[in-house]
């Protein structure tokens, strides 16, 4: 993981999440604000009084915050569509990542979260290998062929050309089978089935959240098998990291786990 | 890897009724297709 | 950064230049850059570009190509690829070339060090062969081409059989399998190392039907008792049946290998994909301990 593309290129801490974003709104912020000056100086003869005002009100660029909330409603209908196409669960959280990567390097303001909606489901096809031809996906979709081909390349450069995703999926299944071996017969495997089930659906909607760029997978993994079932996680993680002697005058690695996944459970909430 | 985090219990007895139904088709056993190398895959990304 | 210098090579897909990496007005390294044609795939950008984006990305060891950086140019997606100029099919070929066992050895161990990273990534390479095994000026051996690579799908996956160049088409393969394994890839390679120890092809169909034939021929068809299921395959009813070569055959085709070289290739070439041995098997196999020690990659032809 350390030497992923994933962990090298798209891992942040908050602050500099929330730097990039500001950077990012603040300098096209500042492009269309020139622009808008400009056409008003263009068009001052041809536009009324009023509507110079209206353009002056309402005319204003979105901040980061905005942005923001603007790229999860479009990542959350990309899961929507994705699961209406029926595609499979890895093949939509592609989608859903690549489209948040794609707008940390580029603003809702530049290309309008409309154009790449499809392309990213396209393109999260592609690279997953769940290969569709064009002409299928634009007729399911009931989109031109075009619209859906035409910022591929321009995704592409957005995701700095890297495709890889670890998503938490695998390593839920990963816990599901270490569980069984840790804490053996003392855990109902239908239940741990039921919490299985109840834990991916739950890993669909951190997908909507920034926890991607601040955790790692199984991280994620952990937090929300933490509001799943405390106490199995907690008792799982305390036979998987038992104190030892040399530990217990400083901080374990089960403390440490524990600490990481209830501030990756905090941001999940 | 020499601290892996995990064993893999290569007895098959982990509770995975999916992945045991197709340890049981013609076409995955013909194939190659082993148990143990999706465990072994999936035990790898929990702890990576 | 860089500058096209020479036009190397031309596919379907994608133009290869020889070029340099510049650093101001100072050259830094010989380069190769693959230019893909963006507009030749009607469904957007080839396949097999993403995926060798994807994974060479993700994949950085001494025994596999590096991808050293990646630019766009009007519209054209360029790859820029370590300089490697020569390829194991190169050296088979040549007879003016003459190599050893210890030069095999080390060709050998370097090609199986590159496919245990990607197999330990989870990466299955799908087009292993001579051509695609290049040779850096320091003598390391690299593997290149991931254009057919994947990731080890999702149980519920089907693959597709049609990978691999034909000569070095796993069994299973060459019967159509949808859910075959790493397997696939040590195949290939066992058919490389014998290659390089008969310098000829060593499993050389004519066409997919004749590689059945061919491979069974050298190898012994398998049976049930050997790869269970493997009748379930809907060609297999229509195969001829031989037997498996006995182990003095086998020292009798690759008359300079030792009895750990004949074991080595033997396992890489078992039928059955369970049985057949895995990287590290290979890999700590007796005969890259045994004399003569492979070559340094330096000293390679």
């Amino acid at each position: 993981f350390r030497s992923s593309s994933q962990y090298r290129i798209w891992s942040f801490t908050k602050e500099q999440l929330k730097e990039k974003r500001e950077q990012l709104s603040s300098k096209v912020s500042a492009l269309v604000r020139e622009k808008i000056e400009r056409f008003l100086a263009e068009n001052n003869s041809q536009l009324s009084n009023e509507e110079i005002n209206e353009i002056r009100n309402k005319a204003i660029p979105v901040n980061a915050a905005e942005e923001l909330q603007l790229i999860t409603l479009y990542a959350q209908k990309i899961q929507l569509f994705g699961n209406k196409l029926r595609l499979p669960t890895e093949v939509v959280a592609t989608a859903v990542c690549f489209f948040k990567k794609f707008y940390l390097e580029t603003s809702v303001m530049e290309i309008h979260p409309k154009e790449m909606f499809f392309t990213c489901l396209f393109f999260a096809c592609k690279s997953e290998n769940y290969f569709i031809g064009i002409d299928s996906f634009a007729s399911k979709v009931k989109k031109p062929k075009d619209s859906i081909l035409k910022h591929e390349f321009r995704l592409l450069e957005g995701l700095k050309f890297t495709l890889m995703n670890h998503h938490p999926y695998k390593a839920l299944h990963g816990f599901f089978l270490d569980i069984q071996m840790v804490l053996m017969k003392k855990v109902d495997l239908n239940y741990l089935g039921k919490v299985y089930e109840n834990c991916k659906n739950m890993l669909n909607a951190s997908l909507l959240t920034e926890t991607m760029y601040h955790y790692t997978p199984p991280q994620i993994t952990l937090a929300v098998l933490l509001t799943e079932d405390e106490a199995l996680c907690l008792k799982y993680l305390e036979v998987k990291f038992p104190k030892t002697a040399e530990s217990s005058n400083s901080v374990g690695l089960y403390e440490k786990v524990v600490k990481i996944i209830r501030e990756c459970q905090k941001d999940l909430s | 890897d020499l601290h892996k985090r995990y064993a893999l219990h290569e007895d098959k007895t982990y509770y995975d009724p999916f992945i045991k139904q197709l340890q049981t088709r013609k076409d995955y056993i013909a194939s190659g297709f082993e148990a143990t190398l999706v465990y072994d895959r999936m035990l790898t990304e929990a702890f990576t | 950064l860089y500058s096209k210098e020479k036009k190397v090579g031309e596919g379907t897909f994608a133009i290869v230049y020889l070029g340099r990496q510049l650093e101001g007005t100072t050259v830094k390294r010989n380069v190769a850059i693959k230019e893909i044609k963006t507009s030749e795939f009607k469904d957007g950008l080839d396949m097999s570009a993403i995926r060798e984006v994807k994974y060479l990305q993700e994949l950085k060891h001494v025994n596999v190509i590096e991808l050293v950086d990646i630019y766009n140019e009007k519209g054209n997606l360029n790859l820029v690829l370590e300089f490697l100029p020569a390829d194991l099919e190169m050296i088979i070929k040549d007879s003016s070339i003459l190599f050893t066992q210890a030069d095999i050895k080390s060709w050998l161990l370097m090609a199986l060090r590159g496919v245990h990273h990607c197999h330990r990534n989870f990466i299955l390479h799908r087009d292993l062969k001579p051509n695609n095994l290049l040779l850096a000026p320091d003598g390391q051996l690299k593997l290149a081409d991931f254009g057919l690579a994947r990731s080890i799908p999702s149980p519920q996956e089907q693959l597709t059989s049609n990978v691999v160049t034909r000569w070095y088409r796993a069994p299973e393969l060459l019967f159509g399998a949808k859910h075959y394994t790493w397997a696939v890839d040590i195949w290939s390679i066992g058919v490389i190392f014998a290659e390089l120890m008969l310098r000829i092809p060593y499993l050389p169909g004519k066409d997919d039907i004749d590689q059945i034939d061919v491979t069974f021929r050298a190898l012994g068809t398998p049976t049930e008792k050997l790869w269970p299921e493997v009748s379930s395959f809907p060609t297999y009813n229509k195969i001829k049946m031989y037997p498996a070569p006995s182990r003095d055959e086998l020292r009798k085709r690759f008359i300079a290998a030792t009895e750990n070289a004949l074991n080595l290739m033997s396992g890489m070439l078992l039928m059955n994909p369970h049985a057949r041995w895995d990287s590290v098997k290979c890999l700590q196999s007796d005969y890259f301990t045994e004399l003569p020690e492979p070559t340094e990659p330096s000293q390679l032809p």
